[in-house]
């Protein structure tokens, strides 16, 4: 899925491509959330390729983007500032996680489940714009990706997750 | 050819510069 108003992702920003993913899903229910998987992109693909000139036209016109989005959102104080971005973002990735994890716990298994297990697992790697993790959210971190994959495996292969 | 080289990567090391410029910008805004 291509972000609006982006040129098409370069392959060799993939690994960015499911944060913008998250980001547009967002857009609508969740700005800020949004806003901070944008930045999240921006930042990640600024360390894999930021010379070639697919990769430099994408970053740049993502650059645009972000700016114009932080101008528009000028009275969100969570996108001016970083503390409360954080919060929130924090805040938010728990919710999905702890949904997931209820659901699982629970002994439904779905691929909202894996689907919310990953997007958690993406959010608590969106918190590192703002630093080092905690223990407890690296650890939800890992934990959400591992659930993920493993109730995804299980539900291809006709298995129950234990 | 060196002199092409040089030039050219001295622009490419400002445009990062102005990528990482505009970056820092964005989250001080």
């Amino acid at each position: 899925m291509a972000t609006p108003g982006l040129p098409p992702l370069p392959p060799a920003l993939k690994a960015i491509q499911h944060y913008l993913k998250t980001a547009t899903e967002h857009e609508q229910r969740d700005q800020v959330v949004a806003y901070y998987c944008q930045l999240y992109a921006m930042q990640k693909g600024m360390t894999i390729d930021r010379k070639s000139p697919d990769c430099k036209h994408f970053l740049v016109s993502l650059m645009d983007l972000l700016e114009k989005k932080k101008q528009q959102l000028i009275d969100n104080e969570a996108v001016h500032n970083e503390m409360v971005g954080q919060a929130h973002v924090e805040n938010y990735a728990l919710k999905v996680f702890l949904f997931a994890d209820n659901e699982d716990r629970a002994g439904r298994f779905s691929k909202n489940v894996v689907k919310s297990f990953y997007t958690a697992g993406m959010l608590f790697d969106v918190l590192t714009n703002f630093g080092e993790l905690s223990d407890d959210v690296e650890k939800n971190r890992k934990y959400a990706k591992w659930k993920a994959a493993y109730i995804h495996r299980c539900l291809k292969n006709g298995e129950t997750p234990t | 050819g060196s002199t092409i080289g040089t030039a050219s990567s001295t622009q490419a090391s400002t445009e990062q510069d102005e990528l990482s410029q505009r970056l820092a910008k964005l989250r001080q805004m």
